[in-house]
């Protein structure tokens, strides 16, 4: 039964997307068989990927009220990825008292009905810790965080970690932080390093020893609605999303 | 009777509150009175600024739920510029219906108390088109949208446009689009050249001649808790931000 990964920090613009369409096609290059699912509103996994954002009856919007998975998955020009796209409806299903809990197991119930077909599902969020992350973290067993080596981004790990947490003990102990990505890195300025150090210090052993550099390729793949792999497999960010790709299978085979 | 202005763009990470801080600090040096309104419960400008986000209270979450605006003003190291810092209760006060339009006007209302008292006041506000960013819409005279020459910013432009003549429509008729200020602008790219060539064909005289380059400075100026101006006054980031405000000044005399 497949492997759920949740791709997420409330924080705008640290790689979530770039790095669940990557990582989603560096599995199904690898020959897993891949769902990605879009649970951003923006649907950005779902036009980097070429694809039309749905209305309310297809797409992530349908999975969470109750449309059987099956009918709602699309195919990619990649035989072992296929997709569940997302549009702006989704931000419908946003509520603010998240207290009530029945709505966080919408997402977890809808897809134990193919958890079967996959290997690893792969879950895109959006900037935020609400209703739609929520719901990712419910359904999965992993949580990925993508983060610049930038401050502002570092502020909002506590508060991540503090939902993780929450999470575990109210709708899903077994969700894991499978670890902590650094992307668009520059070690090699002084606050990059400096980052990168605090990170590793307050979360020894969590932090993937590849990083993602910055790379121009990895923001222009996105317009060509294809992951970098098809897109410019020799640069360094297609190298990169493999190499991170690979180190992440033999974390999971060695625990 | 202030001016004033929403720093608003759904896609994360791509400047609002770097822009929200520094452009109100630019106008502060420059003489003017102003007012920094912090609306994302990620507090990014409070910390940007060196300040402790405020629990329920205190700060946006207090202002938007009846306590007098004047009693939740903070001072800080410049003169003229003052804050109302946020913190994580913010995101208690996001609705998921919209329709409700009652709660579209808590800002509005709150600012009325003390508007007179400044030039400008300046709202930054989260990566979403939900509660707070509606009632920023809703309060402001003008959007400036800061957008740095990537596809998926762009990708986002169409409903941040709709969203905003939605507003002019419903609970704002005066609200302008004061611009577009192109952010980590890399133009030498030709991915950056080509969305920016894109962006000013598709909203003729709305990109502000100013765009602010990438430049590290900036990223490192919040762990100083300062705006760019008093962390490194000679840099490329701090002297974009004080030309694009000259600029923006301009273009208010010139209307
Ligand atoms: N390693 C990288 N090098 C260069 N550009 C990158 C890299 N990773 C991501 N980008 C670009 O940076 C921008 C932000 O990335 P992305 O959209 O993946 O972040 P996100 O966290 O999904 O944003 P949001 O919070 O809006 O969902 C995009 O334009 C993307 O193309
Ligand atoms: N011109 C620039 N050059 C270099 N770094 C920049 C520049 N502008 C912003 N940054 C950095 O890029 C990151 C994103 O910027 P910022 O946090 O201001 O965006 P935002 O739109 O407010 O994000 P969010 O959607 O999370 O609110 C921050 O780490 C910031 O320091
Ligand atoms: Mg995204
Ligand atoms: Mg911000």
């Amino acid at each position: 039964t497949a492997r759920i990964v949740v791709i997420a920090n409330q924080k705008g613009g640290v790689g979530k997307t770039t790095t669940s369409i990557n990582f989603a096609a560096s599995l199904a290059i690898l020959e897993h068989m891949v769902l990605l699912v879009d649970l951003d509103p923006q649907g950005h996994s779902t036009t980097g990927l070429g694809f039309e954002k749905p209305n309310d009856q297809a797409g992530a919007y349908a999975l969470l009220t109750g449309t059987p998975a099956e009918a709602l998955v699309l195919n990619t020009e990649i035989a072992t990825l296929q997709i569940i796209p997302a549009g702006k409806d989704l931000a419908r299903l946003e509520f603010s008292d998240l207290t009530d809990e029945s709505q966080l197991y919408n997402l977890k119930n809808a897809l134990n009905q193919i958890k079967e077909n996959y290997d690893y599902i792969v879950i895109d969020s959006p900037p935020a810790l609400g209703t739609m992350t929520l719901n990712a973290f419910t359904a999965a067993d992993e949580l990925i965080v993508p983060m610049p080596c930038e401050f502002l981004a570092m502020d909002g790990l506590v508060e991540l970690v503090d939902t993780l947490n929450a999470v575990q003990k109210q709708s899903n102990p077994s969700l894991q932080l499978g670890g902590i990505l650094l992307t668009m890195a520059e070690e090699r300025t002084n606050l990059g390093s400096a980052v990168a150090n605090e990170v590793r210090k307050s979360f020894p052993g969590k932090v993937f020893k590849t990083s993602i550099p910055r790379n121009i390729r990895l923001a222009e793949a996105p317009s060509h609605g294809k992951p970098i792999a098809f897109y410019d497999l020799k640069s360094k960010g297609a190298q990169a999303y493999i190499y991170f790709t690979k180190e992440w299978l033999r974390r999971k085979k060695n625990e």
